[in-house]
């Protein structure tokens, strides 16, 4: 495609077509959009991150990462269409303009690239990271199990085989640490959403302790609310709730870490399988995916540009 | 390249909180060498396992001695998987 506008977005693409949309994209809105990398992955891949600015200086931010877990295609393909969404609808959507004249959007699509590629071209199956475990046969660490936030607890495994191996300490991923130190070194991050799927679920912490986090009551009104604006568009039905309460309890979780720094609005979703397809979503459940997704993602957004702290 | 024939996905719905660890049993017979693609949560949401072929027959051994139901998600995953890349093959084609 030579460009944006005449993307497939219906398609799960390789990882080279997702940089050279991401390029094009950049090119396309220069006065929007920028790209910065955060850092490399383990094979020494370009951590891509889209920053969305209408200026200022430092202005408070939202994060979105969608691809942490590799096999989960739908979250790629659904970050490639939340980019083109908020160049398109900035000036259109009366809500989204206002959230980008006072805040920044920074969206990271292809959160573990190796992994990506892997899935591509070696197996479909892979979720983790690609480097290798010295002293185990088994390569790869669960980014989401890789966060200094009850790193090491119980809902992560010690076993570098275990598709939830935590690695061997907190932030050992590049992957990991290159925005951890991004968003330390930002400081003004009032929002981040990591994106997996396919449970259909709306999660906020924690998921490494019992203990309730203080903004508990707000956080869950919010998630029915997005989960409620989601639904209106096909039906989707999505859970809701703390990590630990609603699917099991799971150490070094990315919000966790996120919410830990003060990032009041830190949010995991599960996207679809409404079906039988598990990770296999066939690509004609793309874009209703992003579509209701978008939904959600508004909900926050437009919560956390409403209720500064 | 890794394939999967012959790999199944099952669908476990646990009744109570017996199945429950019951399933959760399963996760530490690493010789199964399954894939939880749905982990245990709670009584009634669905667990989905990739079982390996050759894990199959033991597997569902085991889950109907104990009484646990379960439906087969995807019958061979590599199927799926051929359908899923001749799509991306096509569609690429497409877009050319």
């Amino acid at each position: 495609p030579r460009n944006t506008d005449s993307y497939d977005y219906g398609r799960y693409h390789p990882i080279n077509e997702i940089y050279d949309f991401q390029d094009m994209l950049v090119a396309e809105n220069p006065n929007m959009v920028s790209k910065i990398v955060i850092g490399q992955s383990y094979e020494g891949r370009p951590l891509n991150v889209l920053k969305f600015s209408t200026g200022g200086t430092n202005r408070p931010a939202i994060w979105i990462d969608t691809g942490i877990h590799s096999r989960e295609w739908v979250t790629q393909a659904s970050g490639q269409w939340f980019a083109k969404k908020i160049v398109t609808d900035y000036g259109r959507d009366p809500t989204l303009t206002a959230i980008l004249n006072k805040m920044d959007i920074f969206l990271e699509i292809v959160t573990n690239p190796d992994g990506y590629y892997y899935t591509h071209n070696n197996n479909r199956m892979w979720r983790k990271t690609r480097k290798p475990n010295p002293g185990s046969n088994c390569v790869g660490v669960d980014p989401n199990r890789n966060w200094d936030a009850g790193f090491g607890g119980p809902g992560a495994s010690g076993r570098p085989c275990s598709e939830t191996y935590h690695g061997p300490r907190a932030n050992s991923e590049s992957e990991v640490k290159s925005i951890v130190d991004f968003v330390k070194s930002h400081g003004n991050f009032k929002a981040f959403i990591s994106i997996h799927s396919y449970s259909q679920m709306l999660l906020y912490p924690y998921g490494y302790t019992r203990t309730p986090v203080k903004d508990q009551a707000e956080l869950h009104s919010l998630a029915k609310k997005a989960i409620t604006d989601l639904a209106s568009l096909y039906g989707t039905r999505y859970r809701y709730g703390s990590i630990i309460s609603t699917i099991y309890q799971a150490s070094g979780g990315t919000i966790d870490w996120t919410y830990n720094q003060g990032i009041k609005y830190s949010y995991t979703f599960e996207l679809r399988d409404t079906g039988r397809y598990g990770f296999i979503l066939p690509p004609s459940q793309i874009i209703p995916t992003a579509q209701e997704t978008w939904l959600a993602l508004m909900a926050i957004m437009d919560h956390t540009y409403k209720n500064p702290y | 390249k890794e394939t999967f024939e012959g790999h199944q996905v099952l669908r476990i719905v646990p009744k109570d909180d017996v199945q429950l660890s019951l399933i959760k049993d399963l996760e530490d017979m690493i010789e199964f060498e399954l894939d939880f693609w749905r982990g245990v949560t709670d009584a009634v949401t669905p667990v989905d396992i990739r079982v390996p072929f050759h894990s199959l027959q033991t597997v569902k051994i085991y889950l109907e001695t104990q009484g646990i139901e379960y439906s087969t998600m995807i019958e061979d995953l590599q199927t799926m998987l051929d359908d899923e890349q001749e799509e991306m093959e096509s569609a690429a084609r497409v877009t050319q």
